[in-house]
């Protein structure tokens, strides 16, 4: 029975600008993502995507992919991006334009900024179900630990703790601050 | 795996060969680069945690398994994108004062000598001694699994502090050979350091909504050389966790020493065990 599973299997799906994002703020850009979930196909490959868009000054925050490397590749405008390795040095600082290609292995921190109108990259993941774990923001691995945890772990004032907790009510894209905002218009 | 890694002629019993000492515990370290463990695509390590010590949010390159040696307390797994299901109660309102935030967090979980903890790819993980007696975890990091797409290389995410990675020193071994007078070089210049470190000031700044002095603590500037992996939390943590719970085997046996009441019947005395159930 494979003609009617593998050979019509659909292999198709666009994730590109115009599809349905599954992440959106209209401030700051949309991520669209393409997994063996929802792409099927994907469970035989063994890989993913995901089209993100970035407006100017806006910014994914700091995050890790667990399960997957991330071969980034810039299709518009230009961010700066920097990416860290577990001793806490940063393997890469720079901006990636444009037809440049930028690979994140698994577990090592990324953090991107837009510095153009409009960045868009689309970001090939080497698992079909990548989790993501943002280190910022909403939903972020520092927001689901307990505030005590956070206050001695980075020696901080229980007032600080909760300031580093819920400070950031984004959970992936951050708008631009008010007067990046103002410079902008 | 690179070839012969398994054309083991001997094998030996092997003792920890390195030990990184923090505030409140150390941590021993096997050598990863050994045959053995290269073989079977492991590394392992054991952390001794005194009486309220936290050990410090990190994750790894593998799946791991926590075997507890000894003692108990309590400890955290960070899911990303779950939920924050355990919720501080809502502080009364005083007049005049807006009321206080509640704080949520992830699920927290006890554990007691002889628990086995399954830590998957990825997800941070700390863990805290509320007890008197020392806990003695030993850790295995599975670095052949399917789920670790970078070399056999094990490698620790802190997420805070400017420790030393305790597989660093291997990692800069295996660089090693002709390289061997830079690596100490390195060795000495890097200390290690947690991944919020690495990152602009301006871009954490940014990310968490925070000024700058908060920054300098996520990046551990201010921190005190000896605090390491692992910190003492003075006067102990507090965190929203249910009371724990008596564990089956105890309960089983204080099933067994209960005297079956007696009951008075047309036969005389019959015994009837205390617990009737439905």
């Amino acid at each position: 029975g494979i003609d009617e599973t593998i050979c019509t299997m659909r292999l198709r799906q666009n994730i590109g600008q115009n599809s349905s994002p599954d992440i959106y703020n209209p401030q700051a850009g949309s991520i669209t993502t393409a997994t063996s979930l929802d792409f099927p196909a994907l469970w035989l490959l063994k890989l993913s995507a995901q089209y993100g868009s970035l407006r100017k000054n806006a910014m994914f925050v700091p995050h890790y992919t667990l399960n997957a490397n991330s071969i980034i590749y810039a299709l518009n405008g230009r961010a700066l991006v920097q990416v860290v390795n577990c001793n806490g040095e940063r393997v890469f600082d720079g901006e990636l334009q444009e037809g440049g290609v930028l690979i994140v292995p698994q577990n090592f921190a990324v953090a991107a900024k837009s510095q153009s109108d409009n960045f868009e990259y689309v970001s090939f993941k080497t698992n079909d179900r990548p989790s993501i774990g943002n280190l910022a923001g909403a939903n972020s691995l520092l927001n689901a630990l307990p505030e005590e945890v956070i206050q001695h772990t980075f020696n901080l004032k229980s007032q600080q703790a909760r300031q580093v907790k819920n400070n950031n009510p984004f959970s992936f894209l951050v708008p631009p601050q008010e007067s990046q905002r103002r410079a902008v218009a | 795996p690179q070839q012969n890694e398994c054309q083991i002629q001997k094998l030996n019993a092997l003792k920890p060969d390195n030990r990184i000492e923090s505030e409140g515990g150390f941590i021993e370290t096997w050598n990863p680069n050994n045959k053995p463990f290269q073989c079977a695509g492991v590394a392992l390590s054991r952390c001794t945690l005194n009486r309220n010590a936290l050990r410090r949010p990190s994750y790894t390159n593998g799946p791991q398994e926590i075997y507890i040696q000894q003692g108990k307390g309590i400890f955290g797994m960070i899911y990303p994108g779950c939920p924050s299901t355990f919720e501080e109660p809502q502080q009364p309102q005083q007049r005049g004062q807006s009321s206080r935030p509640q704080d949520r967090h992830q699920k927290i979980y006890n554990f007691r000598e002889g628990d086995l903890i399954a830590v998957p790819t990825g997800v941070a993980w700390w863990m805290y001694n509320n007890e008197d007696t020392p806990v003695v975890a030993v850790s295995i990091i599975d670095t052949n699994s399917l789920e670790n797409q970078l070399d056999q290389m094990p490698r620790r995410f802190y997420l805070a502090g400017n420790q030393e990675q305790e597989f660093l020193k291997y990692q800069q071994q295996q660089q090693g050979g002709s390289q061997s007078q830079k690596g100490k070089q390195q060795e000495e210049e890097n200390e290690g350091s947690n991944i919020l470190s690495g990152f602009a000031p301006e871009f954490l700044k940014e990310a968490f909504g925070v000024n700058m002095q908060i920054v300098r603590n996520l990046q551990g500037e201010n921190e005190e050389e000896d605090s390491g992996a692992i910190v003492t939390v003075k006067g102990g943590l507090r965190v929203t966790a249910p009371a724990m719970r008596k564990p089956q085997q105890e309960e089983d046996d204080d099933d067994e020493e209960e005297q079956p009441q007696c009951v008075e019947t047309d036969k005389g005395c019959q015994r009837q065990s205390k617990r009737s159930r439905n």
